[in-house]
């Protein structure tokens, strides 16, 4: 019989691996679109494909302040990052929109409507992160969540190069817990949402795949300019 | 690994947060 451990509420109502996760949040990071260009589609996409770079880079920071992320080897941490990085920027960019109905919030000032989606030629991505923030908009997802949420999609990317599957297994299995145990403390209404979460990420994994299709389709047409960083993910998950 | 410079230098990186 296979041991099973249910998850125990930690008697302080804090689980210490969301706290850290927490803790651990990027700073916000302004788009700064150049007001020396006029508005074109061109200009949009570049403004998103460098605050795209920019956030990235905050974004492996942040994997590294994940616990237990800096005990697997690097070869696997690069691997969970290129097979989720995308994953990861879709899934702040929908937290930040919750306030928001029907707009995308990239940055405080960089804040997109249908209309301009279309301009730029993203709407169907645009509607596509919209479904995810109705989604989560109706559970009224929280902060705590999103961070938990956040790690768990890179601890549970599907990388094919994984070189120690356990150690990325016992990582999934301390990110998960402590999502069960977040909602034991706080959501004791609803025993099963932290299954309801878990069951939002093959759509985080359907738009994502959707917007590395569509960065990718725009590199290839060479119009825009694109950081090293950005364009070296974007050529790991084709 | 050749190809994924700036993510394996990143990630070796000890400082963090990695300034921009």
């Amino acid at each position: 019989q296979p041991h099973r451990k249910q998850p125990s509420c930690s008697t302080l109502g804090e689980n210490k691996v969301v706290t850290l996760l927490l803790g651990a949040e990027p700073e916000k990071v302004c788009a700064m679109p150049d007001p020396a260009l006029p508005d074109s589609d061109i200009k949009a996409l570049t403004t998103l494909c460098d605050l795209a770079d920019r956030e990235l880079v905050l974004n492996i920071s942040w994997a590294k302040n994940i616990p237990g992320f800096s005990s697997l080897c690097l070869s696997d941490q690069m691997s969970l990052l290129q097979s989720a990085w995308m994953e990861i920027l879709v899934l702040r960019v929908a937290f930040r929109s919750l306030p928001c109905e029907d707009k995308l919030v990239f940055a405080d000032d960089y804040i997109m409507d249908a209309e301009q989606a279309k301009s730029a030629g993203l709407l169907e991505l645009h509607k596509a992160i919209l479904q995810l923030v109705s989604r989560y908009r109706s559970m009224r997802l929280e902060k705590e969540e999103f961070v938990t949420l956040k790690a768990i999609a890179l601890a549970n990317s599907d990388s094919m190069h994984i070189e120690d599957v356990e150690a990325v297994q016992g990582l999934q299995d301390s990110l998960h817990e402590a999502l069960l145990d977040y909602e034991c403390v706080h959501h004791r209404e609803d025993p099963r949402r932290a299954g309801k979460l878990i069951m939002t990420l093959p759509l985080l994994r359907q738009t994502s795949a959707k917007a590395v299709r569509h960065f990718c389709s725009i590199k290839q047409d060479g119009r825009v300019p694109m950081h090293k960083l950005f364009l070296e993910l974007l050529e790991a998950n084709v | 690994k050749e190809k994924h410079k700036i993510l394996h230098r990143l990630l070796q990186n000890s400082s963090s947060p990695v300034d921009l």
